[in-house]
């Protein structure tokens, strides 16, 4: 009983909305609300700056500044929201 | 709070703005009316006032679109971003953007406004129960014309309210065939077409011809969405088919089997497997006058707060009521300063008409939303104490209220009288004159009647004009020129010689009425001109005088209506 489901997940066509990893999510999400400049290419991969972002993000959502992907922060970035960027130049 | 770069904002407090489409899951009736109670959010607290322009350039272009919808950023299916807005300025500037793969709703679920049926285009009241089977969505039952209808009471069988909810086939928006329903078949580039269809157009919209053969009349509307209706997918519009198959395995309620995103989700044919065909479940949706009165701060010149119960707060969370925290109220009128003087023009009445009728017969009969000021502006240069003898004269919320020729006076029990301000300020769709009101006492709405007409105004919200035949009056009566509340939901109606029981509950006439006046008021005028209560007496009056009764139904003083009641 304690053996977890095995999820499949299908590619639903027309689905604007793809499947995706947290860790796919979060660089989009950073991206696309200003967190991450666009120019620079940042993405997860720079720690230093992804760290940044994410504490930057946490602040202004009003969660615990921890810099890291953590599960409260992944579930503020599935929230519906307001496209409006919260960071610009 | 913040504002954006540089302290963006409208050079003129008097904004104006453009609605320019509809969703297909809301009437326009109450799209516009989200978005004028959206404004007034923000004119409440700031000298901004705003009006609507129905064409040309207005400083907030207001529009709904899917994904990439004209301005590079595209929108990104149901949930996730729902709305943007640019800060103030010319062109784009000021522009707010409505994601419509959302499901856009008042935000506890479908808000379906219905047509036709005996419900005056009341909401439907989900679930109901019809022939003792209970309804969560509009249904077909018990018609043979395939028309979804729903009630709009809890209980069919026993109240017999409905209406019909929105259908291609009962009619269409936008387009330009002055919503006509849909014909099927149709045929559009030689094609026929049995239902509602995205082909020839790039935005995702689904639309149908409203003659026989596009290609030669060239007329069409745009589909509204069914309660019923997925949303998104490849299906937009139609309606689940359950059960289904996917994977194999058969569903007969929404699922979010397959999906990383956890979102329910149906197929809209018998098989997945085999058609491909699906969509997202209808759910509670979205406020679309929170989203509004957010994205409309952006336009007004606000950017995200990190208060978290701000309205401009960037995450989406329904609440009910007054929208704004103070952070809001701190950053709007940092940028235009508090509200100063008299109240600002309320929203323009966005009127639609809808239709009441038999299932068989439609006919017409108009309902009107409008947002209203909350409080009045004082007009100058009418002396109420020169004015012979008043339209009507009731007591609202505690204060006794005089209406003569557009303009009304207020009085409270103890207190100095105000006025006059103007009835279309307070009320915007009231005619100037008003024969009889009153307040009921339970709900605390307004029931204002003119002529052969009454008008219902509930908070922010007006329902009418109806003819007062609808109440059970007879049609051959004169004007209700009084109006006096008995007990919790009775009112008595008063015209001519004769007065009615009103049952504010059912909203009929109680049976045994109409009764002669002075067979039960005696002493009292036989033809008088207002009737209405105040404290504990009942006032009849008759030119400049009034008649009071008490409880014991005993006429225990006449005197000057100038002289008592308006204090002249």
């Amino acid at each position: 009983l304690c053996i977890p489901l095995k999820s499949v997940y299908v590619t639903f066509p027309g689905d604007v909305v793809k499947n995706m990893t947290d860790k796919q999510l979060a660089e989009n999400y950073l991206k696309q609300y200003g967190y991450i400049d666009v120019h620079q290419r940042n993405g997860l991969q720079g720690v230093v700056s992804t760290s940044k972002a994410l504490k930057k993000l946490q602040k202004q959502l009003g969660l615990e500044e921890t810099g890291s992907l953590d599960q409260s922060t992944i579930d503020a970035m599935k929230q519906p929201r307001c496209g409006v960027p919260d960071v610009r130049k | 709070f913040q504002t954006f770069e540089g302290n963006l904002k409208w050079d003129h407090t008097d904004v104006t703005y453009r609605i320019l489409n509809y969703s297909p899951d809301m009437e326009a009736s109450l799209t516009d009316d989200a978005f004028a109670r959206a404004f007034k959010v923000w004119s409440d607290v700031s000298p901004l006032t705003f009006t609507r322009l129905h064409e040309g350039i207005a400083d907030i272009m207001i529009s709904f679109g899917k994904a990439e919808h004209g301005d590079f950023y595209p929108f990104d299916g149901k949930d996730g971003l729902l709305a943007h807005a640019y800060p103030p300025g010319e062109g784009l500037q000021g522009d707010a953007h409505f994601d419509d793969d959302e499901y856009w709703t008042l935000g506890t679920g479908p808000a379906i406004q219905t047509r036709y049926g005996n419900a005056e285009g009341d909401l439907c009241h989900f679930p109901f129960l019809f022939e003792g089977t209970s309804y969560s969505t509009c249904t077909t039952e018990g018609r043979s014309d395939n028309l979804p209808w729903c009630a709009t009471t809890a209980n069919y069988d026993q109240d017999k309210k409905y209406g019909f909810c929105p259908s291609e086939n009962l009619f269409t928006f936008g387009g330009n065939s002055n919503e006509d329903p849909c014909v099927f078949p149709f045929v559009y580039e030689g094609v026929k077409y049995d239902s509602c269809t995205t082909e020839g157009r790039s935005d995702g919209y689904r639309w149908c011809a409203t003659t026989a053969n596009y290609d030669k009349d060239k007329k069409y509307g745009f589909c509204p969405n069914r309660d019923t209706a997925v949303i998104g997918g490849n299906s937009e519009g139609e309606p689940c088919h359950f059960p289904f198959t996917f994977l194999g395995k058969t569903y007969s309620s929404c699922t979010s089997d397959g999906r990383s995103d956890r979102k329910l989700w149906c197929a809209t044919t018998s098989s997945f497997d085999d058609d491909s065909k699906w969509g997202f479940c209808p759910d509670r949706g979205y406020s679309l006058f929170l989203v509004a009165a957010h994205e409309f701060g952006h336009a007004l010149g606000l950017d995200h707060s990190n208060v978290r119960d701000a309205l401009m707060y960037p995450m989406y969370s329904y609440i009910e009521g007054f929208p704004l925290h103070q952070d809001d109220i701190e950053g709007i009128q940092y940028l235009y300063g508090p509200k100063t003087g008299p109240d600002p023009t309320p929203p323009q009445p966005q009127t639609t008409t809808s239709s009441t009728a038999t299932p068989t017969k439609p006919s017409p009969s108009d309902t009107t939303t409008v947002s209203i000021s909350t409080t009045s502006r004082n007009v100058p240069s009418v002396d109420v104490c020169q004015i012979k003898t008043f339209d009507a004269i009731t007591e609202i919320q505690k204060e006794l209220h005089f209406f003569k020729d557009g303009h009304y006076w207020k009085i409270p029990l103890k207190g100095e009288r105000t006025g006059p301000f103007l009835i279309s300020e307070k009320w915007p769709v009231l005619p100037a004159t008003i024969n009889a009101a009153f307040e009921d006492q339970l709900t605390k709405k307004i029931y204002f009647f003119s002529d052969k007409q009454f008008w219902v105004y509930s908070g922010t919200e007006v329902h009418g004009p109806r003819k007062i035949e609808k109440l059970g009056l007879p049609s051959n009566m004169g004007r209700v020129e009084g109006a006096v509340q008995r007990g919790k939901s009775k009112v008595l109606l008063f015209s001519g010689e004769n007065y009615w029981r009103f049952d504010v509950k059912t909203q009929l006439i109680d049976s045994g009425y109409p009764r002669i006046t002075e067979s039960v008021f005696g002493g009292v005028p036989t033809n008088s001109q207002d009737v209405f209560l105040y404290g504990e007496f009942m006032y009849f009056c008759q030119g400049s005088f009034y008649w009071r009764m008490n409880s014991r139904r005993q006429v225990d003083k006449i005197g000057y209506i100038k002289n008592d009641l308006l204090n002249c």
